[in-house]
């Protein structure tokens, strides 16, 4: 793929909490997470697209564990800023893949989103960077996920297996 | 701030393309994507958050020279799919913390949207990983943003300037 993906993650007991109806304008996100950073709850991804009619939304991944003081948290955060309500998913998982130089990491994204869709697992958030892409799951098609990425990416064989060029 | 924020990064001249209405079944960022892989098109962010009645958004950056190529393949996919439109802003910038060790990127993340925050800089999109936060915002404040970031974690001083503990 003229790619080095180099390994695939698997976070599996992970909660979403996500806020609706977040007015769009600075200031916002940041009265959010002061109050997140304050509970001394470490958050793992951080979603939030575009705007429409000048609300949007903003989801983060948390500890399973955490999610009830994430919740507090939450919801008065979404008070203060304004927000219409505050949902949540007790039961996913982060599956990721891992690579370096992925600067044109369009294919592997593609090739790790086939991979999934061939398992018919659906992929509920994405959020990439050059070198990770991550997809959020259920937490029951956690496992799967991650083998069918090995598998898509050849992770699951010793380098002796892999055809030679 | 118990992290080392290593760096802080710009890309100025990047396109933002937003497929609205996408159904949330699995296969279908796998058909968006194969597209846009297929024109050879680099794409930087992906952004997807959770879904509302069963549609989502697809958001991701391009180089803003790519925007128009981008759209046509965007429109082919979102036709395909059954998405309902397809939106996007030829005038954004994104803005990036690098860290390593930023396990606990809360902190990391607040500061960062509060450093906007107290500039008056709207964030667009939003999207993380353990070692990288990056924002979307307009290209106006692109600059000003860079430089808010740099003097929010002290990365715009010699190593000599720094307080001693
Ligand atoms: C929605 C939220 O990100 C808002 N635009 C802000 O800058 O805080
Ligand atoms: C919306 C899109 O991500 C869909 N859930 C899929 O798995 O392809």
């Amino acid at each position: 793929l003229g790619v080095h993906v180099s390994g695939a993650a698997l976070a599996k007991d992970e909660a979403r909490v996500t806020i609706h109806g977040v007015p769009d304008h600075p200031g916002v996100v940041h009265a959010i997470f002061r109050r997140i950073a304050e509970s001394n709850i470490v958050v793992d991804m951080i979603v939030q697209n575009v705007s429409t009619d000048a609300r949007t939304e903003v989801s983060f991944t948390v500890a399973a564990s955490e999610l009830a003081e994430t919740l507090r948290a939450a919801e008065a955060g979404a008070k203060v800023i304004g927000a219409t309500s505050v949902s949540h998913n007790a039961g996913v998982a982060k599956v990721s893949v891992v690579g370096l130089g992925m600067r044109t990491h369009t294919g592997v994204a593609t090739a790790m989103f086939q991979a999934l869709a061939d398992e018919d697992i659906n992929i509920q958030m994405i959020t990439t960077s050059e070198i990770k892409i991550s997809v959020l799951v259920d937490r029951e098609s956690a496992t799967r996920a991650l083998k069918i990425v090995h598998r898509a990416f050849a992770l699951d064989r010793a380098p002796a297996d892999l055809p030679r060029p």
